[in-house]
């Protein structure tokens, strides 16, 4: 799952801007 | 670049003007499409059939019990201090009048307050509101608690000024509740003209006598159904992404722009990424509600029926204000949610609709919201959106073809690249 149980959010803010910047 | 390939499609290309002219079609072939009716049952069967045509994925209807309300006949005439016809809609769920209807005074209020106040003066009248419009969630407690209220002090029916912004003379109708020990009382809209009349001429100590006659009847529930198509996820399927307008709507005009504007535009955010030979990590589900208008009685069983899974529901999105010029999406989420949601619109500069606001609303998903799944809602020019709200004025014609492709390029970016991400939302 691409979410974690314990609810962590494990990529940075820098990394998830990177992968939406991707879809340009 | 997905983004733009979605854009470039859905404004510029081939699929340009689709959403509205399968619109179009649809509510001119079925109509209007109140819960419990023949025509929702109709509307139900077009969709499950015009979606597994499309060649969308798990084609499917779940059934839901939803209230079956019927208008009859109506009527309502002014017989003093003149003749004069007062055009009106009954209310959702309003009982019917005595055969030969009820004759009576009328009491003209502003407000609660100013009813509570003249209580003893309502026994044995019709009371006006002539209730000021605010905004559509603060003045339509009127609609649906002011049978009651007029009820409590004792008069025999009541006839509420239309929730609307505007007005040609049109009544504009919505549900009403009752209460269980509050005698239940005809009740219907009439327009905001009557309403300001009637409220001059008692201003000026006039005497004002209406008669009034409805034929309403309540049935049994009756089954509907969600109808749900989808774009499988690649790597995830089992979490989802959701979609979604209702297909009730009011039994009057066609419904096109409330809701058939944001069903359209969520069949056709599944339909763009079919044609783009695209398929996200994550599934992309479409639900079209049923029995929204009775207070989201589709919604409700739906998510009494998932909400186990509730954990796999990546954002739940609804369009259900209007899909006129879009600026944006109203959302629902934590600081970290919203900050990627900013980042997604930022992709919808091409067609300037970047704005990310507070709080997303829509009857169909809040069942979610609360319970901690992110939402969002798509926001646009609302400016004449109440003027046809529920009234005979919800037609095609006040559709426009360009701005559903804008609406529907927002409500695919945003699904498809929230599906495809490699992480859930936070939340």
């Amino acid at each position: 799952k691409s979410l974690s149980k314990n609810g962590n959010y494990p990529k940075t803010f820098e990394d998830i801007k990177n992968e939406i910047a991707g879809y340009y | 670049d997905i983004a733009k390939a979605i854009i470039d499609l859905a404004v510029h290309g081939k699929a340009q003007n689709r959403s509205y002219e399968r619109l179009a079609v649809f509510t001119d072939t079925i109509g209007p499409r109140l819960s419990g009716s023949k025509n929702l049952d109709a509307a139900i069967k077009y969709m499950f059939s015009a979606l597994q045509k499309d060649g969308l994925e798990n084609v499917h209807l779940e059934p839901v019990k939803v209230p079956h309300w019927e208008r009859g006949e109506e009527f309502a005439m002014m017989l003093e201090p003149r003749n004069h016809s007062i055009a009106i809609l009954g209310l959702g769920n309003s009982v019917a009048t005595p055969p030969e209807g009820i004759r009576a005074e009328v009491l003209v209020v502003a407000s609660f307050d100013e009813l509570h106040r003249r209580a003893h003066e309502a026994k044995g009248k019709i009371v006006v509101y002539n209730q000021p419009f605010v905004s559509y969630g603060e003045t339509v407690r009127y609609r649906s608690l002011g049978a009651v209220e007029a009820a409590k002090v004792g008069a025999v029916a009541s006839l509420i000024r239309s929730i609307a912004s505007f007005s040609i003379d049109s009544p504009h109708t919505g549900w009403q509740n009752y209460q269980s020990g509050v005698p239940q009382i005809p009740t219907a809209c009439i327009s905001v003209e009557d309403a300001e009349m009637m409220s001059r001429m008692s201003c000026r100590g006039t005497k004002i006598v209406v008669y009034l006659k409805m034929g309403a009847k309540t049935y049994p529930d009756s089954t509907s159904f969600n109808t749900v198509a989808e774009i499988v996820g690649s790597k995830y399927p089992e979490q989802i992404v959701l979609v979604s307008g209702h297909l009730d709507s009011w039994d009057v005009g066609q419904g096109a722009m409330d809701d058939g504007g944001g069903a359209f535009i969520s069949w056709e955010a599944l339909s763009l990424i079919k044609d783009l030979g695209l398929r996200p990590k994550r599934t992309l589900r479409m639900v079209l509600w049923t029995g929204e208008e009775q207070g989201g009685v589709g919604a409700e069983q739906y998510y009494q029926l998932h909400k186990e899974n509730i954990s796999n529901f990546d954002i739940v999105m609804e369009s259900d204000e209007g899909t006129f010029k879009p600026s944006g999406l109203a959302f629902t989420g934590n600081a970290k949610a919203r900050d990627i949601m900013k980042e997604i619109m930022a992709l919808l500069l091409p067609i300037n609709v970047t704005e990310v606001y507070d709080t997303a609303d829509g009857t169909d998903i809040n069942f979610w919201m609360r319970n901690g799944v992110p939402g969002a809602s798509l926001r646009d020019d609302l400016s004449k959106y109440f003027w046809f709200h529920h009234s005979q004025g919800d037609t095609m014609t006040v559709q426009d073809p360009n701005q559903m492709n804008l609406c529907a390029a927002v409500w695919t970016v945003v699904s498809y690249i929230i599906a495809d991400m490699e992480e859930m939302l936070p939340r």
